[in-house]
């Protein structure tokens, strides 16, 4: 059985909130090590990755492989319901045909018991491969999220070019252009706002801003964002969560004609 | 207008 104690259900809800327009029925993929889901866009342009690892939860029990098949809209209509600093146990048999939430306030003996029916999701599971990406850029999340939607008013794709003067985000469109340049940068008082470029090689790559403006739906779950750039490659967007957990995005590049 | 490449078939080639 599957028995995740999460200290905050906010932390849940809004993972599932930045993943649920891009995907919409997922396996939550449950064993010892934690809870994971691996889901590509119908379009088969994006991918989401997702990781608890146990540590996140206390307690966190879980003896078998379960796969939860839950849609997620369904999922957010039963995380409505729990307030954010409720405490969230999710709940499962060992072939079960539904899931369990528990919201428990942690200031009043309030008790909320919702459940979900499961769904069989036939889902192949991507190996993701290991890649030494040719940039790496850490910056805030929140910076990232504004160039975005900043960008996203003139045009519908961003190149993300990276060099030895910094990484530079430009668009073109019918109205004009826009480009801004980040380069490193140490805040000492405020290390969340530090901007840190690694580069081994030149990378230039086109993306749909559509898709990043969704993956930055992320950007409260964690003070920074990073980039991973290699050319001809999935960009990789990954948030980090405590306890070594995390929510990665895939985006496959535009490539000309 | 540019394409963009399946990722399905970058995962599962790789």
């Amino acid at each position: 059985m599957l028995e995740a104690r999460l200290e905050q259900a906010n932390l849940f809800k809004k993972v599932v909130d930045a993943i649920k327009d891009l995907v919409q029925d997922c396996n939550f993929d449950c064993n010892d090590s934690g809870i994971a889901l691996q889901a590509m866009d119908n379009s088969h342009v994006a991918l989401v990755s997702m990781m608890l690892r146990s540590e996140s939860f206390a307690p966190f029990r879980c003896d078998r492989n379960i796969a939860l098949g839950i849609n997620l809209t369904s999922l957010t209509k039963v995380l409505k319901c729990a307030q954010s600093d409720d405490i969230l146990t999710l709940k499962a048999e060992d072939a079960p045909d539904v899931v369990e939430l528990v919201f428990e306030s942690a200031e009043s003996d309030r008790i909320s018991e919702y459940s979900i029916k499961l769904m069989d999701i036939d889902q192949e599971h991507l190996g993701i491969p290991e890649t030494d990406y040719g940039a790496t850029i850490s910056m805030p999340a929140a910076e990232f999220q504004r160039i975005c939607r900043d960008l996203i008013a003139l045009s519908e794709s961003v190149s993300i070019e990276c060099s030895k003067e910094g990484v530079k985000f430009a668009c073109q469109g019918d109205i004009g252009s826009g480009a801004v340049t980040l380069r490193q940068h140490t805040n000492v008082d405020k290390p969340e706002m530090n901007v840190e470029i690694n580069m081994s090689e030149p990378v230039s790559l086109t993306f749909s801003l559509k898709y990043l403006v969704n993956f930055c739906k992320a950007s409260g779950l964690s003070n920074q964002v990073r980039l991973c750039l290699s050319n001809e490659v999935p960009l990789l967007v990954e948030y980090s969560l405590a306890n070594n957990s995390h929510l990665r995005f895939y985006l496959a590049p535009k490539i000309g004609d | 207008a540019p394409f963009q490449r399946d990722l399905y078939n970058y995962f599962i080639q790789s």
